[in-house]
């Protein structure tokens, strides 16, 4: 499941179609205080299926779309997608990569596509399902992660050791 | 179901263990206890961290630092049973001192012979360890824009370019 | 006592503004507000926080750094009023970026003039801007020592000497 | 009230007698992870009348006493020294300094001394009151009170307001 590319647009702060891609082990990622790095790390769970409002640090799921500033108007669209090589053949072994999408319509309309393909959420957590990725897998390890392991809020480190099993 | 668990928990136990003494020195110990063994799959996980020398009498005497260690190495004890195709790290270095960054970076340069990871930090060693970095920046403001740096060009301009 | 409170209110509205300003930049807005003016006794305080170009509607929006910057700008806005002798910062700078902890230790320097203030730190360029430098270590284990660091000395050195 | 020294032994791990001397307008502590950093600041806020274990970072407060290594025994005092000038003069002229001191036993007797004559916190509390020195006042300001401010627990922004009102 190698990563090959992110591209975001009209989420959060990246209101331009942005584009990062992943050639390398080891990825680092920089920038000034406020640029949008955390966001980058918000778009990967929100493609993955992230529903949890206080994970991706919103008071409600439309705050993902961008929101305009003095300059630039807000976003009608938010569209993440995320690319990667199709390895282990979790789709047919003639697709080369696997391309999860998701959107927002500022209606409140949203989609997910596989391959450019409309489906449901359902179909990309089916297909995820054994690959070690979810929105809620451990690899996702932000420093709030970190807190959980130490607090064990709700028994997350046994959910962890469960999730791991 | 008690004894896939049972299973996960003794692998995970084991790779705790070592990780642990590679984050901190061969003479620092550390276990990870189920707080009531007769019924393992509800009980609460405890875990035992005791740097060398010291008897802290729980994680939360531990120091800044130590603790984020410390779940790190379980979070990458988990990670060993089951590797994820690549794992994110958001400033988890801030807490932790130069020696440990050093450490931290080495076991993910490890570890990425079979997974990707993606770092994101403000600390110039870590963005050593690296193998390329994306800078993120805001040329319009309120805008995000992201450019691949090169790093060797990178360290002699500082990150105030971007 | 309503209006010795609304006294301290507007001044430390004022000094939060101006302290919120050198921080982010000119361009960058906040405001404290009282959630119910008619109750000023016991209302809750409000803080915006909106850096350049952007419109978060709440502080959880901002990001990491951005909202430690703003925290410290209202502690500030109080310390203006009430300047207190000395004032501990415990790693207060580490989510922030160079340019940001270059800010915040300017702020630090200028109000030095009139108390002390004491700075724990794993940040190198926060290290250069303080008058001397305690080193905390560890000889035996578990047991803490301190010495005062030369700091030209320690530069060359690296903190692996500590 | 310019701080002159702290002296610090037997709390937390500072096993030996130790002092740190604070003669410049800007004091860097640094040192590794679990060096002892956080426990001078912990042993500031502690001379200076803190009773929270939580704030201490205690689960009761006789963890503050040097809990013993395997080569080391347990303290049977814990014993803490701020001295400031006495340039505001809260005590009389003829004193140079003031000297506040906090002392644990591990049978759980507690004393404070003023100028090494032992008093009640109450009467250092009185001393220390205009001087805007609590172990409360934002005079102290670890990272947990940046949270504070932003979470703005139990109305922490307004009790800072009216503290220095
Ligand atoms: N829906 C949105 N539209 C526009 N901007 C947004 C939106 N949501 C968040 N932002 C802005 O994105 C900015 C950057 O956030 P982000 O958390 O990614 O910064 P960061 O690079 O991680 O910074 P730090 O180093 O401080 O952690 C914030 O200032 C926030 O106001
Ligand atoms: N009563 C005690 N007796 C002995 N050691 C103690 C006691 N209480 C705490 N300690 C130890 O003190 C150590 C250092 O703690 P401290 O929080 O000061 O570290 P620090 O230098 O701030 O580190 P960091 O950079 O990670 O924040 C901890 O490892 C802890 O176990
Ligand atoms: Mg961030
Ligand atoms: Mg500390």
């Amino acid at each position: 499941m190698k990563l090959k590319s992110l591209e975001i647009k009209g989420f959060k702060s990246f209101a331009q179609d942005t584009v990062l891609y992943f050639s390398e082990p080891v990825i680092g990622i920089v920038g000034p205080n406020g640029s949008g790095k955390s966001n980058i790390v918000d778009a990967i769970r929100w493609v993955l299926g992230e529903q949890s409002n206080r994970e991706l640090r919103l008071d409600q799921m439309a705050n993902v779309l961008f929101n305009g500033t003095k300059s630039k108007k807000s976003s009608g669209l938010a569209q993440v997608t995320l690319t990667f090589e199709n390895d282990k053949n979790i789709l047919p072994t003639d697709y080369a990569n696997v391309s999860i999408s998701r959107l927002l319509y500022r209606s409140g309309e949203s989609e997910y596509r596989l391959n450019g393909v409309a489906c449901r959420l359902k179909d990309i957590n089916n297909l995820l399902m054994d690959t070690g990725i979810s929105s809620e897998s451990y690899a996702i390890i932000a420093l709030g992660m970190v807190d959980d392991i130490l607090l064990d809020k709700e028994n997350s480190r046994r959910r962890m050791i469960e999730q791991a099993a | 179901a008690t004894e896939q668990f049972m299973d996960a928990f003794e692998k995970i136990r084991d790779n705790f263990i070592k990780v642990f003494r590679s984050l901190f020195t061969n003479d620092d110990t550390c276990d990870l206890i189920l707080e009531d063994p007769s019924s393992p799959l509800e009980t609460g996980i405890q875990i035992i961290a005791k740097p060398k020398g010291k008897r802290p009498q729980s994680l939360n005497q531990l120091s800044g630092g130590e603790k984020t260690l410390t779940a790190t190495a379980l979070l990458f004890s988990l990670y060993l049973l089951k590797p994820a195709p690549f794992c994110i790290f958001d400033e988890v270095d801030a807490p932790l001192d130069d020696a440990n960054i050093e450490k931290f970076n080495r076991i993910i340069k490890e570890f990425s012979k079979d997974s990707q990871f993606i770092v994101v930090t403000h600390n110039k060693s870590t963005m050593a360890a690296v193998d390329i970095i994306y800078g993120v920046y805001m040329d319009e403001p309120g805008v995000s824009s992201v450019s691949a740096v090169d790093f060797r060009h990178f360290e002699h301009q500082g990150l105030s370019k971007i």
